[in-house]
């Protein structure tokens, strides 16, 4: 039984590798780019800026070596997914390689970096703050429409762009549902993010990408998401107990703000507020230009050096 | 400056080594 098992799984690891042999571009891409820094280091693979040779145009190419995947179908996913599903607020895929058991997957690069070294690192105001949920509501409403989940919503996954652009990436962990099966139950994100429903192991749909966005939006006010200090065990406990965490000195957050957290952060998955509903609600008219994400960004990148 | 520790960032799919 074990060996039949161990066929079913190689056999399925040889047929990924096929598919993604027809969906990967042939050819030798160390002759098409130059690589240049290390910028990003994954659970799944590690990130490098570089320089496609033809155009001059400056790439993030993730690399991933296939041997040390357990799950090589969430990189088919990944990039059948970000191929297929363009949009302003997307990173666009550009290209993918297989070089041996390399992988390499081409992307649009955003020279601001991510919006993590910006929340740790710099305080935002309610009006950055909106326009930065905002950009990602408009990417979720097209996913959930076009009937993906995206199941690791955090700032961590959150791409800036010098001009203030704001691009959600890494579709490595997504699900694409139908309506055959338009719910999920693997327990896939990052603990803290996690939505009740997927903690408490639940069915669960897309409305865990607004949960999640209502944890982002924690990260926003106070640097960090709730329970960060415990282990992630614990706090998997404190998400399925609590529910709403508690936001420090939210009196002093505006009351529009303060709903629009408590439409994210519903525990009642029907309660809470879709990404169509929450593009309608009165907290993202505080928004800013985004050109004022420029200063906080240039601010995170000094910070951040200085460490 | 806010404390970031790496290894609780990473993203876990079904059962993590932890739980």
């Amino acid at each position: 039984a074990q060996q039949m098992k161990q066929k079913k799984k190689k056999m399925s690891d040889e047929e990924i590798i096929e598919k993604l042999r027809g969906i990967v571009t042939i050819g030798d891409p160390n002759r098409k780019f130059t690589k240049m820094e290390k910028i990003g280091q994954g659970a799944s693979g590690t990130v490098f800026t570089a320089i496609e040779i033809l155009t001059g145009m400056e790439v993030a190419i993730k690399q991933m070596n296939l041997s040390q995947q357990p799950k090589k179908e969430l990189i088919v996913n990944e990039i059948l997914v970000m191929r297929e599903n363009k949009h302003p607020n997307v990173v666009n895929y550009l290209d993918s390689y297989l070089v041996g058991e390399e992988l390499w997957v081409v992307m649009e690069y955003l020279p601001g970096g991510s919006l993590t070294d910006v929340v740790t690192e710099t305080c935002m105001d309610e009006g950055q703050i909106a326009a930065v949920c905002r950009e990602v509501l408009q990417a979720l409403e097209f996913l959930h429409y076009n009937h993906v989940i995206h199941r690791d919503i955090k700032s961590d996954n959150i791409l800036l762009g010098m001009d203030g652009s704001v691009k959600l990436t890494d579709f490595g962990f997504c699900a694409q549902i139908s309506p055959e099966q338009n719910k999920r139950t693997t327990m896939v994100g990052t603990p803290y993010w996690m939505a009740p429903e997927v903690v408490t192991r639940k069915q669960y749909g897309p409305k865990v990408d607004i949960w999640s966005l209502g944890i982002m939006a924690i990260e926003m006010i106070e640097g960090e998401p709730p329970y960060l200090n415990e282990n992630p065990l614990r706090a998997l406990y404190l998400i399925a107990t609590n529910g709403k965490p508690e936001i420090k000195e939210k009196e002093k957050l505006s009351p529009l703000f303060q709903d629009f957290l408590d439409k994210c952060l519903e525990c009642d998955v029907d309660k809470r507020w879709s990404a169509s509903e929450l593009l309608k609600h009165p907290f993202l008219k505080l928004c800013r230009p985004l050109t004022t994400l420029h200063a906080l960004i240039v601010a995170a990148r000094d910070a951040t050096k200085g460490h | 400056g806010k404390r970031r520790d790496r290894r609780k960032r990473y993203t876990v799919v079904g059962n993590p080594y932890w739980m």
